[in-house]
């Protein structure tokens, strides 16, 4: 049996939110520590990795390990029926092929019951090395939304150069180019750690699909090191996260 | 001239 309350459908609707535009199935691997859930895209690509701890939810129970096969762009149906404060409850018994979800409105006097068929997906793992990244930076989730934005009017292409002075994203493109430079700040909302530049060109498609998190968090961490995929992480309160990592273009 | 990498050539399966 497993069984999970969260006290608001509204972080729920934003992490679906975060990964439906990448991913359109996928298993959440559940288990008595919490829920995980790790992807490729289509054109593997990318890769998308999230976790979230047991106590963020107000209630959770899960007897055995078990996976769930979803789709979400039919979880995103069911999750656009509901209200953002409603209390929400996912369920499924040991070998069902059914997720229940209860929604309980705030001032609990309405209960709305869904039933999702669930999908036996054959979904592979990768094992995701340890990397020591050359480059981390810290910025406003918004600033990086905006100017992935930004850089992919220009061109399908966004070099990320990365030095001690700051993060250098750059588009060029047949209708010309830009340059977009972000230096620490004293307050604080953009930090730069660099042992060594970096610089990496990447697919300005994925970057901005990724900023589909962006209402998750105030703050996104990027990570590069060379000739390794980047890490784009979005923390889900204090109780998880999501990572992108997307392949580098490399040189023909 | 660049072209995408994947990241099974980064990852590999479990």
């Amino acid at each position: 049996m497993f069984e999970a309350r969260l006290s608001s459908t509204a972080l729920l609707k934003k992490i679906v939110d975060a990964l439906k535009e990448i991913l359109h199935q996928s298993t959440l691997d559940c288990s008595d520590s919490g829920i995980q859930l790790q992807a490729m895209d289509n054109s593997h690509v990318s890769l998308v990795s999230m976790s979230l701890r047991s106590d963020c939810f107000e209630k959770y129970r899960c007897d055995r390990n078990l996976s769930l096969g979803l789709d979400l762009r039919s979880l995103t149906k069911v999750l656009k029926c509901a209200s953002g404060d409603d209390a929400v409850t996912i369920k499924s018994a040991d070998k069902a092929d059914k997720l229940q979800l209860s929604f309980e409105s705030a001032s609990m006097d309405r209960t709305a019951d869904y039933e999702l068929r669930l999908l036996n997906l054959d979904q592979e793992h990768l094992a995701i090395p340890e990397t020591d990244y050359a480059c981390v930076v810290h910025m406003p989730a918004t600033e990086f939304a905006r100017i992935c934005r930004d850089l992919s009017t220009f061109s399908e292409s966004v070099v990320i150069a990365c030095t001690k002075d700051g993060i250098k994203f750059s588009a060029n493109g047949e209708m010309g180019s830009v340059n977009i430079k972000l230096s620490e700040t004293s307050k604080g909302d953009v930090s730069v750690q660099v042992e060594e530049p970096v610089t990496l060109s990447f697919a300005g498609r994925y970057l901005n699909t990724f900023t589909r998190a962006t209402p998750l968090s105030e703050k996104v961490k990027i990570s590069m090191a060379p000739e390794v995929p980047l890490l784009v992480e979005y923390p889900i309160e204090d109780y998880g996260y999501i990572r992108y990592y997307l392949a580098p273009k490399v040189d023909e | 001239k660049s072209k995408q990498g994947s990241i099974t050539s980064f990852f590999t399966k479990k």
